[in-house]
């Protein structure tokens, strides 16, 4: 489980700037 | 697993929606009381990412004129913001005691909130994209339904100047919203549609190119007249058809539950 959650929480860190970037990217 | 409206949208949350569920499945068999690591750093990680995320959410709903996105968009943010407080609050509780399972629930919890917030954050968006295309389907019912009222040269020019544009960017827009589509049968009900429009709208011109010589000339123009309005239906029927279409979602939010 320790590399588990650290990997997710990594995962959920990169989709979050992806949804900013999407935003972003869509507002301009 | 839920179903994601488009591509763009799956592609970014599918991956981490089959993470949280294989983590959930793994946590929940793993009820032995195993130490739980120190998730500082990640969870300072994703707290960082959602200020920033919020920042620019905030920013887009205050330059937006789309009311609804306006209205929408906020408790997304809330949503997300809760949850990133329920990680930090799960990772202090771990420092003090790894074994904590109050913390482990809050963890799951704050990734699945998390997802929740961003899927609904990019639903609200994505809804404010649908809007913009509608609104270039309407120009065309409004351009639509002066035809019938085109009896000269000169208007009938003019109305394909401001006519096909506008046609131009809805077909550009249909096009690619279909391309982004998960959902199958929404896709093919678009590009019927959209094929349909391509096909009727020059045969249209000439319908009306024909109508307004008939007028000039003086000679019995009804059946001309009569042929006209039978397109003018047509497109507008296939217009209305893809405005409904563009509205229709497979998003359920209870599937997160």
């Amino acid at each position: 489980l320790r590399v588990g959650w650290e990997q997710l929480l990594t995962s959920i860190q990169r989709n979050i700037n992806e949804v900013e970037n999407q935003i972003l990217t869509r507002d301009s | 697993m839920p179903t994601f409206h488009t591509k763009t949208i799956a592609g970014i949350l599918e991956p981490v929606a089959q993470q949280v569920s294989r983590l959930v499945i793994l946590h929940e068999e793993a009820e032995d009381g195993n130490a739980m690591p120190d998730l500082e750093r990640p969870v300072q990680g994703v707290s960082k990412a959602v200020a920033n995320l919020v920042k620019v959410g905030r920013d887009t709903i205050n330059s937006s004129n789309d009311q609804i996105l306006r209205q929408d968009m906020p408790a997304s943010l809330q949503r997300v913001e809760r949850a990133s407080h329920l990680l930090e609050e799960a990772s202090a509780m771990l420092k003090i005691d790894p074994y904590s399972q109050p913390a482990r629930k809050k963890l799951i919890e704050g990734s699945r909130g998390i997802l929740q917030g961003t899927s609904l954050l990019l639903t609200c968006f994505d809804e404010s994209e649908v809007r913009k295309i509608i609104r270039e389907c309407k120009k065309v019912l409004d351009y639509l339904a002066v035809a019938e009222v085109i009896d000269s040269m000169e208007d009938l020019v003019q109305f394909v100047k401001d006519l096909s544009p506008c046609l131009t960017k809805v077909s550009r827009d249909v096009d690619y919203r279909e391309k982004e589509l998960t959902h199958q049968v929404h896709r093919e009900m678009l590009s019927r549609s959209l094929e349909s429009i391509k096909t009727l709208a020059p045969v249209l011109i000439c319908a009306m190119k024909i109508y307004v010589q008939l007028v000039a000339q003086g000679k019995t123009e009804h059946e001309a007249a009569e042929n006209r309005n039978y397109l003018v239906h047509r497109m507008t029927d296939e217009i209305n058809e893809i405005i409904r279409v563009l509205q229709l979602t497979t998003y359920d939010e209870d599937e997160w539950e």
